[in-house]
């Protein structure tokens, strides 16, 4: 069966692209048949696929539209396993769907569901807004990754965040649970990040779902998405390249296990 | 006269939150009076600044929804010529409010212009998200400062940012300038960063508009986001400092001199 999972937090910048592609490319590598799904109107998991050409792929806003199933919006990626449906294009349009639509939250949920797909996993990019698009992929789904940059703004913003997670999951998908918070980014050269994995760890909200595997900022990832592919493809033998094979091992493990 | 600044870009943790602080910090330094407006839901701004109290301010939400002036609303910071108006609050609340009004992008702007203060500048910290509260910010704004984190994923929004502020312009303020961009979390060790400040320079939609300040990476505007006030006070001999009082100069010569 299908695990469907959303990479999702409020705070800007906290490598939810990032590892929404190299998480997805970690689990496709063990065979994994894996569909991301660009949730995030800015478009950067799309614009990380599509660096090498500029051909207008059927896309999100085609499907929730309703011109097209979600599975003809399915594109490869080049990589063994990974799919992909770009994100949603003329965003107008899709606003205007959720105005239309009897039940908001739902839209993207019913794209999914309406063409069962042979996937293991399908992962959405989420925004960092919190409008109709986070609340559509966070209805859509059974479990949300939660990765918190170690520094405190994105520790501040994440605790916020969980208020309106948990209204959310309340109103539209009690089976909503969190894998787990992710800590990424993190420099372990500078006390700040280990101040903030710290405070992390000791948060009761967030200490005992934190994963093991912790993300080390490592510019081989940054520079990684102007490159076809994902760092498994442009840096395999980096720290990045191996911290997120390590995630994609303790994901298939288990919740976040310890 | 009063210069109303937005400090704006829909990408995710390119620094707009901590430019807002620590640029009117320095522009404070100089004598100038400063006034900045949390305008993002996500408050990053307002837990900078209430860090070490819980109290209960009035805030923007009390402005949008009617009850009070905007000038009720200005706390003061603990640095001299430096004010803020906390953000949001009950989202909720505010959302109906723009759900009500005729004039829907200009809830921001009538609240402002109600009362004129007398700052020299009034800067608002922006979403990352494009909706009600972007449109709301950049309408009542007359310049806007575009921070572009020197990594690719950050240009290729940045750019995509320029054509919704380009329909925002056309639609909702025509005289709404940008004052430069700023390449910010600029890290000299790593090529990426070099890469993409050149692509920057090299862009024909950015080349002539760049700070001639560039925002190092400094991890002490990191961990000054946890002590109250400005990198000014929290390390006054950093890069961080240093970078952003060179801003503040450039900013005041002019709009991004060269
Ligand atoms: N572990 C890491 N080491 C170094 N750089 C990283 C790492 N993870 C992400 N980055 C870089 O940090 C920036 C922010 O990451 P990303 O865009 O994936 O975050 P996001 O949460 O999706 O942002 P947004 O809120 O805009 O959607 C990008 O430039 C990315 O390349
Ligand atoms: N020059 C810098 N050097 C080092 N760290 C920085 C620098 N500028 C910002 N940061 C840190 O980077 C992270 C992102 O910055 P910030 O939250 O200000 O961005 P933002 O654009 O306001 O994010 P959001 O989109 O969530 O509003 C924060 O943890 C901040 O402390
Ligand atoms: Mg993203
Ligand atoms: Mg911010």
């Amino acid at each position: 069966s299908c695990r469907k999972i959303a990479i999702a937090n409020q705070k800007g910048g906290v490598a939810k692209t990032t590892t929404a592609v190299n998480l997805s490319a970690a689990l496709a590598k063990t065979g994994k048949k894996v569909l991301l799904i660009d949730c995030d109107p800015q478009g950067s998991l799309s614009s990380w696929f599509t660096a090498n050409n500029g051909d207008k792929r059927l896309h999100l806003g085609h499907v929730l539209t309703g011109r097209i199933p979600l599975v003809d919006a399915i594109s490869e990626t080049g990589l063994d396993n990974l799919f992909i449906v770009p994100g949603i294009g003329d965003i107008d349009e899709v606003r205007s769907i959720f105005e239309i639509s009897s039940n908001r939250h739902s839209v993207f949920k019913e794209a999914i569901e309406a063409v069962p797909t042979n996937h293991d996993f399908i992962i959405l990019d989420c925004p960092s807004s919190d409008g109709d698009f986070l609340l559509n992929s966070l209805a859509a789904v059974d479990e949300v990754i939660i990765p918190v940059q170690t520094e405190i703004l994105a520790l501040n913003s994440t605790l916020s965040f969980l208020e309106k997670l948990s209204d959310t999951r309340n109103a539209y998908n009690p089976s909503l649970k969190i894998s787990g918070f992710l800590a990424v980014m993190f420099d372990g050269r500078t006390r700040h990040s280990h101040d903030i994995l710290e405070k992390m760890r000791q948060s009761p909200n967030l200490g005992d779902k934190i994963f093991s595997t912790i993300i080390r900022k490592n510019v081989r990832l940054a520079e990684g998405a102007m490159k076809a592919g994902s760092i498994l493809q442009t840096s395999p033998s980096s720290f990045g390249a191996e911290d997120y094979m390590a995630l994609g091992d303790e994901l298939l493990g288990g919740i976040a296990q310890r």
